[in-house]
């Protein structure tokens, strides 16, 4: 997910 | 998802329900700064923009309708709601928060993990967030009594960021070292921002 660059945080 | 986060974001909610309690149980938003108020729906808005586009989770996705919806709905309480907007100080409530957008919106344009649209709102909601207390800050200081909830608010809003802080430790060792220092410099500055509250807050 970290490679999408997605912030997965709130 | 690590138990920090969990209790960054069980603490963050609780904080917005205990401002709702307090404007919808007293009809009253006196010592709340509608302008920090607005500062944090447009964080949301800002950051929460991808709800639609990118599903991450189940819990990921309620979580930011309910700080969209409970933001918006508060601003709404201390704007057009006749019995809770007789009782905003407008005269105390008088920093310049327009600043703190610009501020913000500048140190996206050259902080950014990427030069694109998302990313740039992405790290504007950060650094907003970061300094978006403010405008309470200031209200609580000039405010002769800072009542119970309005300080429960708060507390609960600085005891956030600082679980926050704890998670991105913990993800640093765990996770390996992923660049997250736009959301790690901010979140200091946002729980610095609150530690003389807090001196205050014990010592009353």
């Amino acid at each position: 997910r970290e490679g999408s660059h997605s912030h997965d945080e709130l | 998802m690590n138990a920090f986060r969990f209790l960054g974001d069980m603490t963050h909610l609780f904080s917005v329900l205990v401002l709702l309690l307090k404007i919808y149980a007293t009809k009253s938003c006196s010592g709340v700064s509608r302008k920090t108020q607005e500062l944090y729906m447009v964080v949301f808005l800002a950051r929460y923009m991808d709800l639609f586009t990118d599903y991450i989770s189940l819990y990921n996705s309620v979580m930011k309708v309910v700080f969209i919806t409970s933001s918006a709905a508060i601003v709404w309480c201390m704007r057009r709601h006749p019995q809770v907007r007789r009782t905003y100080d407008k005269e105390q409530d008088t920093f310049r928060h327009v600043v703190l957008v610009a501020a913000a919106f500048v140190l996206a344009l050259i902080f950014n993990e990427r030069f694109t649209f998302r990313e740039i709102c992405w790290a504007f909601s950060i650094y907003l967030e970061a300094v978006a207390i403010l405008p309470q800050l200031v209200l609580l200081q000039r405010g002769r009594n800072v009542d119970n909830l309005t300080g429960q608010y708060v507390f609960f809003l600085g005891a956030y960021r600082a679980f926050y802080i704890l998670n991105w430790i913990y993800r640093y060792f765990t996770e390996g070292h992923h660049s997250r220092w736009i959301s790690w410099l901010s979140g200091l500055v946002q729980t610095g921002l609150y530690a003389d509250f807090f001196y205050y807050y014990f010592l009353r």
